[in-house]
């Protein structure tokens, strides 16, 4: 049991400074046991220097670098024990235009391997899809999907086409 | 392995039976507010086990049935259906597609099925276990749960990892 | 000091029903005493009622319509009892485009006569600025305001020309 | 009366004195993630008196100084200057123009003067008061505030109410 968890947190700690480094180009990111002596009980706590700056604490971050730090975390999960599925619910709204394309980038890279589901209000997340859908809600107080779009071909990675 | 179909009924605001059919890439949901994206999102990690009614929002398991609305009167039961294309023969079933499904009514009791068959909690989730999905809820990243993992205790983070792991 | 406190209540709660139907159209908000008998350390509960819906817990309303049910709150107060200056840090991120004008026209009330500070990556909410300020983050770790542009006249309200 | 100048020298990621000039009608702060939009939010309402340290996201008073960076030493005083136009002579003050500024250092002592004349915090308050500003620290509604308003026990919410009332 330690044994698994000890090389799941040496994989997922690998990972998180690759990630760290493509949201925060030129920052550095750690994750580090609270107790390296206590590796049956102890917690895990998250180091982050964004480029330019001091390591400082957490609750310094602005709120978009709380969220690239939050994703970094989880993204390095995905990245040492990958899952075949991912449901991201609008994880993307406190981020800048810039900060949005690296998420997105990395989205693509989980989805070579993985089928992901993201819900979001932002266009470029939208633009992303390789199939898009609608939800309403009726005036009775019914929701419905009223809408499916594919992109016409994996390969041109523009607007989604209407299919139907 | 990729989940084919998604189908709520009686769930949530889906009170008529709504089928998605997801594709192997980036699968985008979009609409106004309130009209139910994170409702789907919900059906999702409800048929896969979840287990927490706070998880879903609700006070109470009988929350995620659709409660009716002005014009509607509400209903008895909800019932989400989860359809796993098994083509890559990932589960170790002779077959080329698996139909996951939770059904519940207001008495707070949930039953799962496995092809129609009915099976325990215990069968879906060693399922999902042989499918790499597993207890993978970590994988499931809901509204607004980004900060609680900058909040979490350095524990519950530890949890996070150990789930995965 | 409990007269006080009960003609504010009531003015604030005849304005959250009022600002409660802009932002959810067809829908009723309402803000009751958790103990009517008791003014003095009574509790202020929130009842909300979105359009063809039926009332339910905060808990199981969409993020959007937590952020509009927050902000019906605060602004019946700002109306109820207004103050000259307003600041408002990102509180529109979880609005979908229709619900962002219905939160922008109630800023432009606010306008009329108080003065709004918004902090923003919403483009729509940057077009209804009087003035917009940039700010960066230089390298070595130290921010500034880079740009300042203000809009040429007050009753064009289209995007700001730079008149520096 | 309306504020007519923000000034922040070495109060958070603002090292060097940094002038807003503000209008009287909508005024809207843009820029990327961390550029230091909401240090401009805090360095306005530590300057109204704000006493704690978590409502600017810091443990210490100390934290609102600028503390350095990878390129650049820290400082070791923070200075936010606040100055009103009083032309429609809402206060109580035979002047077109009132500065209120608020100065720290790292002993965790912050000073308060108006018009460069040191004062008390009760001085600033009650002048603030006098232009309808007063304690409407709930007119200051700081990123990711919202929830908080939901979240809020019912006692909660109402100390929101007597604070404006
Ligand atoms: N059991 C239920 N019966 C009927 N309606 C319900 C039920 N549970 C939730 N709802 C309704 O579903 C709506 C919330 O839907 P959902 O959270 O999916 O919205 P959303 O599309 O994610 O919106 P947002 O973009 O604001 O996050 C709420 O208005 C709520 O009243
Ligand atoms: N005392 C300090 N000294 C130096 N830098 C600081 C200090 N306090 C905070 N910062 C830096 O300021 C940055 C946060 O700025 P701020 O919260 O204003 O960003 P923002 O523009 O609001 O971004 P977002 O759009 O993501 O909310 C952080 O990177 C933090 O490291
Ligand atoms: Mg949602
Ligand atoms: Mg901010």
């Amino acid at each position: 049991i330690v044994q698994v968890f000890s090389e799941a947190f040496e994989d997922v700690a690998r990972e998180f400074e690759v990630v760290f480094e493509r949201l925060f180009p030129g920052g550095r990111g750690r994750l580090e046991l609270s107790d390296p002596q206590d590796l049956l009980g102890g917690g895990i706590e998250i180091e982050a220097r964004p480029p330019g700056k001091r390591v400082k604490k957490l609750s310094l971050l602005s709120g978009g670098e709380r969220s690239l730090v939050a994703l970094a975390f989880l993204f390095a999960i995905f990245r040492a024990r990958p899952s075949p599925f991912y449901l991201l619910d609008e994880v993307e709204a406190a981020l800048d235009d810039v900060n949005l394309q690296r998420f997105i980038s990395l989205v693509h890279e989980l989805e070579e391997r993985a089928q992901v589901l993201i819900v979001t209000h932002q266009k470029r997340t939208m633009e992303a899809a390789d199939v898009l859908y609608g939800v309403t809600m009726r005036a009775d107080g019914v929701s419905e999907v009223i809408a499916r779009r594919m992109r016409e071909s994996r390969e041109s990675r523009e607007s989604p086409v209407l299919t139907e | 392995m990729f989940v084919r179909f998604l189908r709520l009924s009686g769930f949530k605001s889906f009170a008529h039976p709504t089928v998605l059919e997801l594709e192997r890439g980036i699968n985008v949901i979009v609409g106004p507010n309130g009209s139910g994206k994170s409702n789907i999102a919900d059906g999702l990690s409800w048929v896969l086990g979840s287990q927490a009614p706070s998880s879903l929002r609700g006070a109470s398991m009988e929350d995620v049935i659709f409660a009716g609305s002005a014009e509607r009167v509400g209903l008895g039961v909800a019932e989400v259906e989860l359809t796993l294309d098994n083509g890559s023969h990932t589960l170790p079933l002779d077959l080329s597609e698996v139909t996951i499904s939770r059904f519940a009514d207001r008495t707070g009791n949930s039953e799962y099925r496995i092809n129609a068959a009915p099976c325990r909690l215990l069968d879906v989730q060693e399922l999902l276990s042989d499918a790499g999905v597993g207890r993978s809820l970590h994988s499931l990243v809901g509204q607004g749960q980004l900060d609680q993992v900058l909040h979490a205790q350095p524990l519950e983070r530890r949890a996070f990892i150990e789930e995965a792991a």
